[in-house]
């Protein structure tokens, strides 16, 4: 475990704090994208057939276990709570997301960690996870007024990925000198989805001003 | 293996 990696895993369970916290102190959902929520789910779920299987620590499985617990927790308050489901942004939030699942599938299945199951499928959950923010993204964009819970919610889980990044470089220098294409592919990609948000909410917060995407 | 170093990831 190294300060980077630490880094990005807590900043990614504050991401899922805020979120939390928004939902359950404003009952309400507005401006959240249920369907890349439902994304993450598939992707912690695919990530963590090992939790059972593999223990590594304490710390590892507890996380994996807070991550599920909490993308599935997600998904129930914006689809069953009764007051909760009915600030859904349904007719904005339209982005076709199971689209992205059979590419993500055919790509693992191209290249795989290994050709097991398992590594199918984490490879899997890896290159989801990449494009998991596209449908939240393009609800930003729809969005009149992002409220700051919302917005730090996502400059957070941007965040965390680009810790990785750096967890990733610290690691090859300093431990295992292995090229680890998937991840790290993956995670270039899925920072720099978010590059134009990063632009625009740290312009908004340098002018003190509301945060708006160009749609 | 290159899965172990993998895995201690979340």
């Amino acid at each position: 475990m190294n300060i980077f990696r630490l880094a990005g895993d807590m900043t990614h369970l504050l991401s899922i704090v805020v979120l939390l916290l928004k939902i359950r102190t404003t009952k309400s959902c507005a401006g959240i994208s249920l369907k890349t929520q439902e994304l993450y789910v598939i992707v912690f779920i695919t990530r963590y057939l090992d939790l059972f299987t593999r223990y590594v620590s304490f710390y590892n499985t507890a996380m994996k276990l807070v991550f599920i617990g909490t993308s599935v927790a997600i998904v129930w308050y914006m689809r069953l709570h009764k007051v909760v489901k009915q600030t859904y942004s349904r007719d904005e939030d339209t982005f076709k997301h199971y689209l992205l699942i059979p590419p993500c599938f055919i790509l693992a299945l191209l290249i795989p960690l290994e050709f097991t199951v398992t590594e199918i499928l984490w490879s899997f959950s890896i290159y989801l996870e990449a494009v998991a923010i596209l449908p939240q993204l393009l609800l930003l964009q729809r969005s009149s007024n992002i409220d700051n819970l919302t917005g730090s919610y996502v400059f957070l889980l941007g965040a965390y990925r680009a810790l990785y990044i750096v967890n990733w470089v610290y690691r090859f220098f300093t431990e295992t000198h292995k090229i680890r294409w998937i991840p790290w592919i993956s995670g270039l990609v899925q920072t720099a989805l978010y590059a134009d948000f990063f632009y625009y909410y740290i312009k908004s917060w340098k002018n003190h001003e509301k945060l708006r995407l160009p749609a | 293996t290159v899965t172990t170093d993998l895995k201690d990831e979340l």
